[in-house]
């Protein structure tokens, strides 16, 4: 049975895409099968996986199209994803008006959760709609936090969001963890942020913490993950070592 | 007459916020009188500036408030702000509802407008509601990019959206300019995607460049433009040269 964990942050620029792309791909070497919905209509993972967008991803399938014909493979063996298509950027309007509007991404992917180990549901950067859907379907949340001041700000937002899914339509929804991204080691507010994060939230902060790297944002650029690109970087070995934590605590779970 | 100019881009985290508040601040201190409108729900501009996000600002405004009530000041002589406030973040379900849902913020400034040479519109990282009423309340538009793939892949749907509202509520809307933001001389990715852009958008690109500078980041935690926080600093100097350009197209146009 999948376990299926959303990447959320209304902030915009923290990492959400990047880590949904590099963690499925850490998990899928180690032979995890893994699937990436692509919530977000700008379709960055989408793209990021060298696939166009294209009809026939998670519009059609929120809109009744079967799920085999709307599951695409990547270059990466393990890895599947369910694109963004620019029908999406209208979509949330439309979502709005059908009846029991909240659980649509979680009824239409229901029967693929059987197939898979992982499924990485990438939000945009709002409290909207789609994002609530993803909250309403998944079982953890992976909070990506940027060590920066205006990212540790919405920090509060975005736990009381997820605290009143866990109240409404989600009881199970738990935090995966936070993850801290584009950690600067030479510069003093990566630190605080990441120092002031670490005792306010004592536990839900993931070891790992992802450095910021080069090699992450040119990767993308290849259509690949950075492992694929270049397993040596920093980029390519923290998001192996995260992959590496989160497959431990399953085995102690 | 004040000039509406709308800080605009769907992808997240490229600086619109961060340009918001420093453009303005270097205005300000060449005595232009200057106001900030925080369209976005997470309040950035709001704090970044040193002011609480509390009831009393672009909500109430939007929904009948004096707008003498909504305006307050800054650290910055000749800055003023109307907030945001966390009433924002259920705004654009209920400004759907109502009548002439596209022309409410454009409405409410109406009458501002005389007292300010130029107001700003800090958009969310979205295509929705609150951007669309800020870009038809606008003159202008200024489209930070920030040097990387992902972000130059939304261009082409940011330009859309904008022909769109150009062709329909609002047609004088024009593009001010694209500016390339968190330039970093030694990546060739940064170089890669401002040629490629200056190629592409020929005469739409600022000639001024905001580099990456950590300082631009820290200010903020501080509720401080970059310019009062440390002048000298590649990121205040060069949105004071981003303002010389803007002012130097006014005495020409
Ligand atoms: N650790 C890192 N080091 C360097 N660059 C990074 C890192 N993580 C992400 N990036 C780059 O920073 C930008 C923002 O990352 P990304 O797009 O993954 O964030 P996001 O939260 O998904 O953004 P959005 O809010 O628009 O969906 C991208 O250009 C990406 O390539
Ligand atoms: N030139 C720069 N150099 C270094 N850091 C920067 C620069 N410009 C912005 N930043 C930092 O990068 C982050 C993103 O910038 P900012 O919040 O202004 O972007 P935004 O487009 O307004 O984001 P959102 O999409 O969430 O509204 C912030 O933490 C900011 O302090
Ligand atoms: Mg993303
Ligand atoms: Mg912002």
């Amino acid at each position: 049975m999948a376990r299926l964990i959303a990447l959320a942050n209304q902030k915009g620029g923290v990492g959400k895409t990047t880590t949904a792309i590099n963690l499925a791909a850490s998990l899928a070497v180690a032979e995890r099968r893994c699937l990436i919905v692509d919530c977000d209509p700008q379709g960055n993972a989408t793209t990021g996986l060298g696939l166009e967008k294209q009809p026939g991803g998670l519009y059609e399938l929120i809109f009744g199209a079967q799920i085999s014909q709307c599951v695409k493979e990547t270059g990466v063996p393990g890895l599947h994803i369910i694109p963004s298509s620019p029908e999406m950027i209208g979509a949330e309007v439309e979502m709005m008006e059908k009846d029991h509007r909240e659980t649509l991404l979680k009824e239409a992917l229901g029967s693929v959760t059987a197939r898979y180990d992982y499924i990485f549901l990438d939000c945009p950067p709002s409290l909207g709609f789609l994002t609530i859907n993803a909250l309403v379907a998944a079982h953890t949340v992976i909070l990506p936090l940027q060590c920066e001041y205006y990212a540790l700000e919405g920090l509060s937002e975005l736990l009381k969001t997820i605290r009143a899914v866990r109240g409404g339509l989600n009881p199970e929804l738990r935090l995966e963890g936070i993850l801290l991204t584009m950690f600067d080691v030479r510069n003093n507010l990566s630190r605080q942020v990441a120092e002031e994060v670490r005792s306010h939230f004592k536990g839900l902060v993931f070891e790992t913490v992802i450095p910021r790297n080069v090699r992450l944002s040119e990767a993308p650029s290849h259509g690949q993950p950075v492992l694929l690109y270049d397993i040596r970087s920093k980029g390519a070995q923290s998001y192996l070592a995260l992959a590496r934590e989160i497959m431990e605590r399953e085995s102690r779970a």
